[in-house]
């Protein structure tokens, strides 16, 4: 089955599998070259044997053939050493957590654990908002306040003023006043009746 | 097994794709929201903060709001007070006025006797 | 080249998000403290 191997891509960057391919390839990339090398080694050593009766053909055709006789080695050691490789060294155990993934490990939230979080951050935002709403609200009855404070300290000034007035005047209690200046007219009303009888 | 393996790479490449576009859909809408917040905080720096209030009858001071007087009411009360006051020295200088004339018409009278 | 895409998204992308949402937060809260409802005393006639 296919291995995507993702996690290890995560931590080296590539996948192992391209890396194992790069390398086979670089291995592959070499084989050729000495191949090619060694033909012209052969080639050139040909030369000094003026009457050699093999041909560069032939020389090609053998460079072929070992060339497919040392592919088909590699080709056995490297899928044994990719396996070892995929395995041991490219891998990453099941039990490991990278680094940037940790703090799942430590602090594993869920999903609904996440909306819950956000919905208890909204209502405290909410709620914060309406408490700031509420202070400037009761802000604004302390200045209703004043004004009322203000006409109703108006009202008992004019009451003070009133007193004041009647205290100059001599007259502190109203009631008492006017019982005595009534008392005085009836007075004057018997005193008066009084002279009538007595002019008549 | 090659079908199998095809069908197989065929199903991760789909699943890579989606999650690929997934976080960059995912990225993009956490930039968008800052992008738009930071917008918000300067419109809002602009304004100097100022706001509409929020409804306010579900606060810790629910209960001082529900009982706010009607301060117009005392007001307006108060203004019976002053009328009764009105009232009540209206009739004390038309009695004093009325004492005061049969003060006067005595005198007369008794000046007029003597 | 899609696994390595998504792989390297799926390392790096978090850091990005976490930045932008922190800057996220970070304006609610300046918003909040910024924040100043105003209330209008209601008229009280004289």
């Amino acid at each position: 089955s296919v291995n995507p191997m993702a996690y290890e891509a995560q931590f080296f960057g590539f996948t192992p599998q391209t890396c194992m391919l790069r390398i086979y390839i670089a291995f592959q990339d070499y084989l050729f070259e000495m191949m090619l090398v060694v033909e012209n080694v052969i080639l050139k050593k040909l030369d000094g044997f003026p009457g050699s009766k093999i041909s560069p053909c032939q020389i090609r055709k053998s460079t072929e053939k070992f060339l497919l006789f040392m592919k088909g080695h590699i080709d056995k050691l490297f899928s044994k050493m990719e396996e070892v490789l995929l395995q041991l060294v490219l891998s990453i155990p099941k039990n490991v957590i990278l680094p940037e993934d940790k703090v799942h490990e430590l602090y594993p939230y869920s999903k609904e654990q996440l909306q819950a979080l956000q919905d208890e951050i909204s209502q405290l935002q909410q709620q914060y908002r309406a408490e700031a709403s509420a202070g400037q609200a009761l802000q604004a009855e302390l200045e209703e306040q004043k004004v009322v404070r203000a006409e109703l300290e108006k009202i008992l000034q004019w009451f003070d003023g009133l007193e004041n007035i009647c205290r100059e005047h001599g007259t502190s209690n109203f009631k008492e006043s006017f019982a005595f200046l009534t008392q005085n007219s009836k007075k004057l009303q018997d005193v008066l009746k009084d002279v009538e009888e007595k002019s008549n | 097994a090659l079908d199998e393996s095809v069908a197989q790479i065929k199903e991760y490449i789909a699943r890579f794709t989606a999650e690929s576009q997934s976080w960059d859909q995912l990225l993009l809408r956490h930039r968008e929201t800052a992008e738009y917040m930071s917008r918000q905080l300067e419109e809002c720096r602009r304004s100097q903060g100022q706001a509409e209030p929020l409804s306010y009858l579900q606060t810790s001071q629910a209960q001082v709001f529900s009982t706010k007087p009607d301060y117009q009411k005392i007001l307006a009360d108060q203004g019976e007070v002053l009328s009764c006051m009105e009232l009540v020295l209206d009739e004390l200088q038309q009695a004093v006025k009325l004492l005061q004339a049969f003060s006067e018409d005595s005198r007369q009278y008794l000046r007029h006797l003597s | 080249e899609l696994i390595v895409e998504t792989a390297t998204k799926r390392k790096q992308w978090p850091k990005k998000i976490l930045m932008h949402a922190i800057q996220t937060m970070k304006a609610e809260q300046e918003m909040l403290k910024l924040y100043q409802p105003f209330v209008t005393p209601e008229e009280i006639r004289s």
